[in-house]
């Protein structure tokens, strides 16, 4: 990626990252479309042998030989069995059977994950400079199982297996399937065994946003990543002929516009389909939109696909205007024919102009890429947002990383619009989603794993999450797109990474395996659903006090209507108000310190206290546990208030964030 | 057409399978499964088999078969396969 080391002050702290040594001993394994191993993000120059640890294979097949991969890209293999079975053979004429990636997806998150740094990188001369992984000397090893038809379960799983096996250090899944219970969801299962044997599995949380309630990927046992925006646009201007002008974002690149204003309309009114606004294929009359900037609605059909049908019907460009599903967000797109993408405030504005003007005219002005844009990062509107449907108790997403219009490798075999109408080839491509941002989570973890290689996976993600940072640097929260407010705990976790201060956390909440088990007996699973995640006999103590709430978890989610019912807590309670209690254990990965604890929290409804306040350490891995009482008195349903637990040595910050729901 | 379905119409499942639970006359656990899935089904072919995130296979069965192979000794549970998508 372009911009984002920087935006994560990765390119000023190269001497902190352990990069020419151990961090090319891990490895990180990708479940994806595939890979583009011409892409030369997956150069080998100056990397060692592939580290001994590495049981994998790189497998051949259509278009893919062995021989593709190096000491960079150490593996590719591809699971379509399952694929297979229900869709038939792989059409070898549209999709390699084979870890050739077709799509480009999978080869923009491996890129992210763990590319080498590739100089003067850019799509069409946007976004660009030297365009890098997270974990540019880390190994990658790619599993194809996603396909045009999708991404079955049955593959997915085989590919896990197998990457267990292959010895990776990072898993990085950038795909979700709905949200059901952890004994169902096939990368829940398989997360759970990578967890155990020292993976870390990072997933994407899924682009339901901003509706409450739409995470995937909520186990425990994994690192769920939102997505956030860098502090780069592209800018691109609607002028319209009454003199306004409006700022919308646009990765065209092409032909110009004719100098002169163009006359415009709107889809709605080149139509004679109901759904004509949202340019769907086939309903734009040409004859209304012939040589005409045309001003589409977003939503239903891809993007991408409303600029080609306004080019087929004879348009000269495409305005695409939001509507209350997205709010002001802006994503750019490389569109086919001169285009811009405006917020909802505007394209009402604008759609105001073209139904009240009898001769409007337009013309969109394209400014290139524009960096240092204040404030960011901001929660994406399409990043989806707990509660946590599964288990209110843990707190989902764990952290916000870059995932708006995000710059990284892409395959040879598709256009940057990913139509197949786009005949252009790109070594690099510009897109947007919780896939993007979870990439670079995994390759962050794989930079501290390189730095830490004792530590857990829980230890990782604890030491991502409690450096993570919740305000700019004048101090102001960050902020959420679809609101235009400050973001909570449920958009962005426990806030945006900041690999830096992760490097070097001062306390880690730990977990092991038997914590989780105790998890799941405080899910009142049976016998039978917790032997299909655990894949062993385990019975839970019948004697022991299980609690959701307890489990050793660097962020705080007091649902209270569940305490009250009891469900797995320690909920206690006079007349109008209740009281939880909830326990952690930090463990010393530093000097010597003494840790003080301070808590925030912006609400009169709930008293917090922490005791013991101040936590000594002697040595390193020594641990100190704590209690925090939660105090709340009556709400209505449905109200939420935030804040925050710091504990701090005077040079660490230890931040876990709040989240009460009554 | 639904009674049809259940008898022909095949699907992929997960089944998972108690390892611990193998018959001693099994020297090999996939000869296990196999011989489960036999059970069932003369036809249904194994898509794979998990040693690791997993103990047990994968294969199309119908409804009917997925049911059956539910009680067979050994099977912890049987999931229908589930389609994920990119984010």
């Amino acid at each position: 990626t372009t911009r984002t080391p920087e935006f994560l002050g990765l390119d000023m702290s190269a001497d902190l990252f352990p990069e020419s040594d151990s961090v090319s001993d891990v490895i990180i394994g990708v479940l994806d479309t595939g890979v583009w191993p011409e892409s030369k993000s997956f150069d080998d120059s100056g990397l060692g042998p592939v580290p001994s640890s590495w049981r994998g294979e790189c497998e051949s097949g259509t278009n893919f030989s062995s021989s593709f991969c190096n000491r960079k890209l150490i593996g590719a293999r591809y699971f379509s069995k399952g694929y297979e079975a229900i869709l038939g053979p792989v059409d070898e004429t549209k999709e390699s059977k084979s870890p050739r990636d077709d799509d480009g997806h999978g080869t923009h998150t491996s890129t992210t994950a763990g590319g080498s740094s590739v100089a003067s990188a850019s799509l069409f001369g946007y976004a660009t400079g030297t365009a890098r992984g997270m974990a540019t000397r880390a190994r990658v090893a790619v599993y194809k199982v996603c396909w045009i038809g999708g991404c079955f379960s049955s593959d997915i799983l085989a590919a896990m297996d197998k990457s267990i096996d292959d010895n990776v250090n990072v898993l990085s899944l950038s795909l979700g399937g709905g949200g059901s219970d952890y004994y169902r969801d096939s990368v829940a299962i398989g997360a759970f065994a990578a967890m155990e044997k020292g993976i870390l599995v990072s997933c994407s949380a899924g682009n339901a946003g901003p509706s409450s309630f739409s995470l995937s990927n909520v186990a425990p046992w994994i690192t769920t990543v939102g997505a956030g925006t860098l502090d780069r646009e592209f800018p691109a201007y609607v002028s319209l002929g009454n003199g306004m002008n409006f700022s919308g974002v646009s990765l065209y690149k092409g032909d110009s516009l004719p100098t002169k204003m163009l006359p415009f309309v709107y889809a709605g009114n080149a139509t004679n389909s109901t759904t004509g606004n949202l340019c769907m294929t086939g309903t734009l009359i040409p004859e209304k939109v012939k040589g005409k900037i045309v001003l589409c609605d977003r939503g239903v059909n891809a993007r991408v696909q409303k600029g080609a049908v306004v080019k087929e019907a004879g348009g000269a460009g495409m305005v695409l205007a939001n509507t209350a599903a997205n709010g002001e967000e802006l994503v750019a797109d490389a569109h086919l024919l001169p285009a811009t993408a405006v917020g909802q405030i505007s394209g009402d504005k604008i759609k105001s102009y073209l139904l009240s003007d009898t001769d409007p005219t337009a013309t969109i002005l394209f400014e290139g890429t524009k960096v240092g844009i204040e404030p960011s990062p901001l929660v994406a509107a399409f990043s989806s947002r707990g509660p946590n449907s599964i288990t209110p108790e843990i707190l989902k997403p764990d952290i916000i990383a870059p995932g708006v219009n995000i710059l990284a490798g892409w395959s040879g075999a598709v256009g940057p619009t990913g139509l197949a109408t786009d005949n252009r080839r790109v070594e690099f491509n510009i897109i947007s989603g919780t896939s993007m941002s979870c990439p670079h989570v995994s390759g962050l973890a794989a930079l501290l794993k390189g730095a830490h290689p004792q530590w857990s996976p829980a230890a990782l993600r604890s030491a991502l999450m409690t450096t993570a940072y919740v305000v700019y640097k004048n101090g102001k929260p960050i902020q959420d797109i679809a609101s235009g407010k400050p973001s909570t705990p449920f958009d962005h976790g426990a806030g945006h990474v900041n690999p830096v201060s992760a490097l070097n956390p001062g306390l880690v909440y730990d977990l092991d395996v038997n914590d989780y088990l105790g998890f799941l007996c405080a899910l009142n699973y049976t016998a039978t659903q917790i032997s299909t995640l655990a894949r062993k006999n385990y019975t839970c103590d019948p004697t022991v006090k299980y609690s959701l709430t307890n489990l050793n978890y660097p962020s705080f989610s007091v649902p209270l209507q569940s305490a009250v019912m009891g469900r797995g807590g320690s909920a206690s309670g006079s007349v109008g108000s209740t009281v939880v209690k909830y326990t952690r254990t930090v463990t010393n990965v530093g000097a010597a310190a003494t840790y003080n604890v301070s808590v925030s929290l912006q609400s009169e409804s709930v008293k917090v206290s922490v005791e013991p306040d101040s936590l000594s350490f002697s040595e390193s891995n020594e641990k100190k546990s704590y209690t925090v009482t939660f105090t709340a008195s009556s709400m209505p349903s449905n109200s939420f208030s935030y804040g925050r637990i710091e504990w701090t040595d005077g040079k660490h910050i230890v931040g876990s964030p709040i989240a009460v729901s009554w | 057409a639904s009674v049809e379905d259940t008898h022909v119409l095949k699907k992929t499942y997960i089944v998972h399978m108690a390892k611990s639970q193998m018959p001693a006359s099994f020297d090999d656990h996939t000869h296990w499964y196999d011989s489960s899935l036999k059970s069932v089904s003369d036809s249904a072919q194994m898509l794979y088999t998990y040693a690791n995130v997993l103990h047990g296979f994968s294969a199309r069965l119908t409804a009917e078969e997925a049911r059956s192979i539910e009680d067979r000794p050994g099977v912890l549970t049987v999931l229908e396969e589930v389609k994920y998508e990119l984010h």
